[in-house]
């Protein structure tokens, strides 16, 4: 599954998504290596599981609405386990 | 909704909390109030009670911090992690955290205080977060109510209840629709259901407690006047249990849960809150349900379920021989008193929406009254 520039290593918000990610959701914190290999797609999974917990479109992507949540105040607590 | 893994909830109904440090950002007592309200939130819809400790350890202890503070969850400076708090627990379980690096304030600016200690109470009771948008329990702040206007979701009720059940007095329904049924801001005086919590003399003058209000009958001014408790006393709880006035010591003396008070005219005096335990009563003693002092006796009576003990205010010691039944000496009075008061050579006992008129000398119920008839309805 090529990472249609959904979460692409360059993305301009991918740093303080991967943050809010492993703060909130638990995601692993060797999301480098990740983005290495061609068909790795934990980070959209990860994307598309805080969309739905958030209420929003499961898109996968750093799209406009989700950046818009994730950039909200929040409680410090996780959303997920850990 | 959802609760933590392995769903830890407390596994005592009534629960201590203590605000250990302060933000700059608003006077202590608005702090204060901001935790009362956010704890009545809960206390509203479950069977717990709170009350409030000034030192020592507490099953909730509140605090202020700002970037690492101790618990390897540093906060970020403004904006993203507001607060955080653990689960029920020992030790820091079921503390709340604030981080002082935000603006917190009472109303629509910044960041609510009374909005954000709800939520993270919700954790320091079992909650987790919820995906109901429309939830307190929602991990994304937003100041979307009034605080004044503030009500749980269904889906918050329905988590805390999984955990704790409904608030189980009789003459609560727990409502089953979209939020909890609007509370009238002050109980109405002439409701014929009314019921008191505690009821007390003070200088020539009758306080009848209910909810977090009182009323204030005086002498010269027959016509009740309610007031807020905070706003007489700003540290005594709500919901009170039981109040009695010590007339050789001017005193008042207010209870909650395992605690007591001592008042005097607006004070609360220093030292307090004690615990029932120092005046003699056996650990199996958890609350006292009502007191009064028998002022020509110097003697005070505390009402315990169906028992009551006997305390001597002179030699500040419990009688010997107590506890006693309360159907054995007090004939026609029934256990689960809500309040006593002495009045023109009678004992009031308050049950629910009656008060029964007793006779010391004849040992006999004389009159059965609408609990309410003090306040000329």
């Amino acid at each position: 599954y090529p990472l249609h520039g959904a979460v692409s290593k360059d993305h301009p918000s991918m740093e303080f998504a991967q943050q809010y990610l492993e703060k909130y959701y638990n995601f692993e914190k060797n999301v480098e290596q990740v983005f290495r290999r061609k068909n790795s797609s934990p980070v959209v999974k990860k994307i598309q599981e805080m969309q739905k917990f958030l209420g929003l479109e499961m898109t996968g992507k750093l799209d406009s609405s989700t950046m818009d949540v994730m950039l909200k105040p929040r409680c410090g607590v996780p959303d997920v386990g850990g | 909704f959802t609760t933590f893994p392995g769903s830890p909830k407390w596994r005592k109904n009534h629960l201590t909390y203590r605000i250990v440090d302060y933000t700059p950002d608003l006077p202590k007592e608005s702090v204060d109030s901001a935790i009362e309200k956010a704890l009545k939130v809960w206390e509203e819809v479950t069977p717990l009670t709170f009350s409030r400790l000034s030192e020592g350890e507490a099953d909730i202890m509140i605090s202020f911090a700002v970037g690492e503070h101790g618990d390897f969850y540093p906060f970020d400076g403004p904006g993203q992690s507001l607060a955080h708090a653990y689960p029920p627990g020992p030790g820091f379980y079921g503390d709340a955290h604030f981080d002082d690096d935000e603006k917190w304030t009472l109303g629509p600016s910044g960041t609510n205080l009374f909005l954000v200690a709800a939520h993270e109470l919700g954790h320091s009771l079992g909650l987790f977060h919820s995906s109901n948008k429309g939830a307190l329990m929602y991990p994304v702040y937003r100041f979307s109510t009034n605080p004044t206007q503030f009500r749980l979701s269904q889906d918050d009720i329905d988590g805390i209840q999984s955990l704790y059940g409904p608030r189980p007095s009789p003459d609560t329904i727990v409502v089953p629709l979209s939020s909890v049924a609007p509370r009238p801001e002050t109980p109405a005086k002439c409701d014929p259901a009314l019921s008191f919590d505690a009821v007390s003399t003070l200088r020539g003058e009758l306080l009848l407690f209910k909810d977090r209000y009182f009323w204030r009958r005086s002498r010269w001014n027959s016509e009740p006047e309610v007031h807020l408790i905070s706003a007489f006393w700003p540290s005594l709880p709500s919901y009170l249990d039981a109040a009695y006035e010590a007339h050789s010591k001017d005193s008042v003396f207010i209870f909650k849960g395992s605690q007591f008070w001592a008042v005097r005219g607006n004070e609360v005096q220093a030292g307090y809150p004690k615990s029932i335990h120092s005046l003699g009563f056996p650990p199996s003693v958890r609350k006292i349900d009502a007191a009064v002092s028998d002022k020509q006796k110097k003697k005070t009576y505390f009402f315990v379920e169906d028992k009551y003990w006997r305390f001597n205010e002179k030699r500040n010691l419990m009688d010997k021989g107590f506890p006693r039944l309360i159907k054995d000496d007090f004939p026609g009075v029934k256990s689960q008193v809500d309040a006593v008061l002495q009045a023109f050579g009678f004992f009031y006992f308050f049950h629910g929406s009656s008060q029964f008129e007793f006779d010391p000398n004849a040992r006999t119920v004389t009159h059965t009254l609408k609990s309410n008839s003090w306040l000329m309805c």
